[in-house]
């Protein structure tokens, strides 16, 4: 179960340290940091079933979701912001640039083909 | 038809009707699989429905179908593209595999291309693996990310592994296919094995398929439905597929032909 590393990494994207802008994140820097955290407990959610702190974490996710007006559905990373203005929409919704903002750990993507042909 | 899954899982299956490809938070696949042969449990792509979900800041929902009759350059609403700055929008091309339209949903890195080829539809995606979230439990049926169920099946392969004397149709050894009843004209596997090698240059899982659905169609349409296949594959790079050398010896010949 890996639910401490999302925890860590939510406080590492939303802690005023974070390399954001300012010393607290905006609404829609936020919402993406409370996205990703989601996406990460999803994602481990197999391996923490029946563990306290997994479903402790789910429970607070879907209150921060409501408590910050959060939609659901969006970018889960930022895209890399210019040193004096916060990202626009449209590098918000460049998943290659927003893939690259995240860093070295970031370049790496991998990608997945599926394809139907034939009889 | 032939599916090659996310995972690289290759599979022939039957799946008539409607059937799911791809079911997630950000976009929604089904396909519609009509018999191509009577007789035959083989069926080809006749309907694709795509539906890309919601996103916020970067798309509203947007739907896409093709049909058999009607490759669209647009999405039912008739608009090209969608979305803040242009995140996602469909071009029109004509190659040599026959006419394709291509999506570009930039906001989640994924490209799609829908082609008709003959009298059906050939499908294939690209997406990054950190979208597919392959562990969510609950994830329903999806082809592209399970394959098939196992009694749909007509035929599997690994991928880098697959054998290279295949069991095809007509050698007797697949009872689940039935007699065959060609409508165009009868194929040994030596002359599909000859056609096939007139599009393809590698003697891979793509040339198996394709002379699967030429001695199962009888329809010489069907040898360019593995070609598209391909060059779908390499026009949404990068993917992990390795094609064997061109020199993997000829697929056995079927003595007993169909």
């Amino acid at each position: 179960c890996r639910i401490q590393r999302c925890n860590a990494e939510y406080v590492a994207s939303t802690s005023p340290s974070s390399g954001l802008q300012d010393d607290s994140p905006s609404d829609v820097d936020y919402c993406i940091a409370l996205r990703a955290y989601a996406l990460c407990t999803r994602r481990t959610a197999r391996s923490c079933r029946g563990d306290l702190v997994y479903h402790s974490a789910v429970f607070r996710i879907k209150e921060l979701f409501t408590q910050h007006n959060c939609s659901s559905d969006g970018p889960t990373s930022s895209a890399k912001a210019p040193s004096t203005s916060r990202p626009v929409v449209s590098e918000l919704c460049d998943y290659e640039s927003r893939v690259l903002a995240s860093g070295p750990a970031g370049q790496g993507k991998k990608y997945a083909h599926c394809g139907l042909f034939g009889d | 038809p032939h599916l090659r899954t996310f995972r690289d899982e290759f599979q022939t299956c039957k799946v008539e009707g409607a059937w799911p490809l791809i079911d997630n938070r950000y976009l929604s696949v089904q396909v519609t699989n009509v018999p191509v042969v009577l007789g035959s449990s083989a069926t080809a792509t006749s309907k694709i429905t795509v539906i890309f979900k919601s996103y916020h800041g970067c798309t509203e929902q947007k739907v896409y179908q093709a049909t058999t009759e009607d490759l669209p350059s647009a999405f039912q609403d008739g608009s090209r593209s969608g979305g803040e700055g242009g995140s996602l929008w469909i071009v029109e091309k004509v190659g040599s595999g026959g006419r394709l339209v291509k999506i570009q949903a930039r906001y989640i890195g994924t490209s799609i291309i829908v082609r008709r080829v003959g009298r059906y539809l050939t499908f294939a995606i690209r997406m990054p693996e950190d979208t597919l979230d392959f562990s969510e439990e609950n994830s329903g049926l999806q082809l592209c990310l399970h394959g098939c169920p196992r009694n749909e099946l007509i035929k599997e392969h690994t991928l880098g592994r697959q054998p290279l004397h295949p069991r095809l149709p007509g050698s007797g050894s697949n009872p689940e296919l039935g007699p065959l009843l060609p409508p165009h004209q009868i194929y040994t596997v030596e002359r599909a094995t000859a056609k096939c090698r007139e599009t393809l240059q590698v003697e891979d899982i793509y040339f198996q398929s394709c002379v699967f659905d030429l001695l199962t169609t009888g329809d010489p349409e069907f040898s360019m439905a593995a070609y598209g296949a391909l060059e779908d594959l390499k026009a949404l790079p990068p993917s992990k597929l390795k094609q064997n050398s061109p020199r993997t010896p000829h697929v056995q010949q079927n003595r007993g032909g169909p």
